[in-house]
């Protein structure tokens, strides 16, 4: 080995590693073949019963796909165990040497399963001859038999309750593969590679999560999506904005979410204009308040152009700059097209009043009144 | 329209036809406003640039212009961002039209519902359009009548796609009046009280009208959908 000359059987082995000769090359090794993993043996001995040199050579044999396909009709519930023990034979790790399946194991996988292969006009892999490998209880040869609890299925196969063995992948993928449907049942969000909402068990993809638009009944999904410091404000898509530029007239968040609902009317009968500003509620002092701002402020809540508007006098003695919003001097110079882009904070209301707005929502769902004629 | 029959003109003053040359008719719309409209983003698949389309409102035979039509050019199409091709969800679009319609009793909006305010299974509604009749597609615009349907029992007539919250189910097991192809995008109204009329769906998928497939139509929940629009509609006035 050290020479570089490695003879068959031998490449890849522990002998070549530790520089041994090739007359130890037949050594355990790990089974790493992924179809025969849930095995009660982990060391396998190469060559195996159907003269593979290598588990890779294994893993790209035709056997290798033969054997999960015809577990699949459930032939024999030993099938694959038998499969495995002649595609990945059992390492006795004090002999080294390979152990061999029982011949009553052979048979019956042979007896149940090749005449399902025949009905699609496949052979049974010829290098399988039962009579080659050992009776059980003969003598001093030992061999394999399968224990109650064996698996069935392979790791990458899910065993329906029926008994028969489905690909894994196939599990929960909204396709019935099981003849029982088995494989569809229990699928929870986790199974199907998803994200449960804790309200209805309900499952959304990952990338719903914290995207802004709530999947989950309980908005579950869009909470705890941010962390804003205590001078910043969330915006509806969990970026954090300053909360002096919250109603700005400017947007700040980048869905504009900073700029939603800043105009808005109290609930009280006197219907007060009040602006989100700054992330506080303000009323608008009435002082230079033009009817074209009325218009604008009902057709940013999305109600019709033509407004009733009051002035309200405030009931309290001192013209506070508290919770007031004033008409910027150079409004109509402004460069903006809301209303609160054009109302600013500390100045004195020095009419005391604020303005009331009752806004008409524009008409709509009319159909024209048929048209009556005489008979 | 499957099983529906010829609308009197103006009856439906919110119905207008999504146009694009050299085909024509494409897809239904519903006048909201009177800059904006709605119609399922499906119908701009393949062809999502404005200036390909033109709007026509106040219209009852396709084939003979009416002295009360209006045409308007399209200036902007918002498909919804979610909107996911493969299953159908989020089958909405809004359009701004380059010019505002002239209210006419030819040419009014529908209402929007609150966005709590649902659309009862078991109440009679209407769907217009001048798609698929089964045997032939008509010139002139056609309404049936549908039931609204839970989601639940739709879900039972399509096993093999999930109705989401933003779908809304209407018509009749034996889909004996239904929407069909060329009605995506047009109205699904109900009545509301003093003779108000309320855009609950707009016709977005079923099963193939014309065949022996049977069940219900889908339409897009606009009920889901209030918030989006109002706020993309104040987005595109006063900030972008």
């Amino acid at each position: 080995c050290r020479d570089t000359f490695c003879p068959g059987g031998c490449s890849d082995n522990i002998a070549c590693d530790n520089h041994s000769n090739s007359m130890n090359c037949s050594r355990c090794e790990p089974i790493t073949l992924e179809l025969c993993m849930n095995l009660p043996y982990n060391f396998t001995s190469y060559p195996n019963y159907l003269g593979h040199q290598t588990q890779k050579e294994t893993s790209i044999s035709w056997e290798s796909s033969l054997f999960p396909a015809l577990v699949q009709t459930n032939c024999y519930k030993y099938l694959m165990f038998f499969a495995c023990t002649v595609l990945v034979p059992k390492c006795d790790l004090e002999t080294h040497k390979r152990v061999p399946p029982c011949r009553s194991l052979c048979k019956n996988s042979k007896e149940l399963c090749e005449s399902v292969l025949a009905i699609v006009g496949l052979q049974w892999p010829e290098d399988t001859d039962c009579t080659q490998f050992p009776e059980e209880n003969s003598g001093n040869e030992t061999c394999l038999m399968p224990d109650q609890g064996v698996e069935e299925c392979s790791p990458s196969h899910f065993k329906c309750n029926s008994g028969r063995c489905v690909l894994a992948s196939r599990r929960c993928d909204g396709q019935t593969d099981c003849d029982d449907d088995s494989d569809e049942e229990n699928c929870g969000c986790t199974e199907r590679g998803l994200w449960e909402c804790p309200s209805n068990k309900g499952c959304i993809k990952h990338t719903m999560i914290c995207d802004g638009f709530p999947d989950c009944p309980d908005l579950a999904d869009e909470k705890n999506c941010s962390f804003c410091k205590d001078n910043e404000k969330v915006c509806n898509n969990h970026e954090c904005v300053h909360r002096s530029v919250w109603c700005d007239g400017k947007t700040d968040c980048s869905d504009s979410s900073d700029e939603w609902d800043c105009v808005t009317l109290s609930k009280t009968p006197s219907s007060l204009l009040t602006i989100h500003k700054s992330a506080s509620d303000y009323q608008v002092c009435a002082d230079n308040w033009q009817e074209e701002l009325s218009m604008l402020a009902c057709k940013q809540m999305g109600l019709g152009d033509l407004p009733t508007t009051h002035i309200v006098q405030d009931q309290h003695d001192q013209p506070g700059r508290r919770k007031w919003l004033h008409l910027s001097s150079d409004w109509r110079h402004k460069n903006g097209s809301t209303l609160q882009a054009l109302l600013v904070k500390g100045h004195v209301c020095w009419s005391r009043s604020k303005v009331s707005l009752h806004c008409v929502k524009e008409d709509c769902g009319r159909r024209p009144a048929a048209r009556m004629t005489k008979r | 329209i499957l099983g529906g029959r010829t609308s009197r003109p103006g009856r439906w003053p919110w119905q207008c036809s999504m146009q694009s040359d050299p085909s024509g008719h494409i897809c239904g719309c519903v006048l909201i406003g009177k800059k904006w409209l709605l119609t399922v983003a499906h119908c701009f698949e393949g062809r999502d640039n404005a200036d390909v389309w033109k709007v026509v409102f106040g219209i009852n035979n396709l084939d003979h212009p009416s002295p009360f039509m209006q045409t308007r050019k399209v200036k902007r199409i918002i498909l919804h961002p979610r909107y996911n091709r493969a299953v159908v969800d989020y089958d909405i679009s809004i359009v701004e039209l380059d010019e505002e319609i002239n209210e006419t009793s030819y040419v009014r909006p529908v209402c929007l519902p609150n966005k709590d305010q649902h659309a009862q299974p078991d109440t009679y509604c209407y769907i217009t359009g001048w798609g698929h009749m089964g045997n032939r597609m008509p010139f002139k615009l056609q309404e049936g009548e549908v039931r609204i349907i839970s989601m639940d029992q739709c879900q039972s007539y399509f096993d093999m796609k999930t109705i989401t919250s933003r779908m809304l189910c209407a018509g009749y097991e034996s889909g004996t009046v239904d929407s069909c192809m060329g009605d995506s995008g047009g109205p699904l109204v109900c009545e509301e009280s003093a003779g108000r009329w309320t855009l609950y769906g707009l016709t977005s998928w079923g099963s193939v009208c014309f065949s022996q497939v049977l069940g219900p139509g889908v339409y897009s929940n606009v009920t889901h959908f209030v918030e989006w629009i109002e706020r993309q509609i104040y987005l595109h006035t006063f900030l972008l």
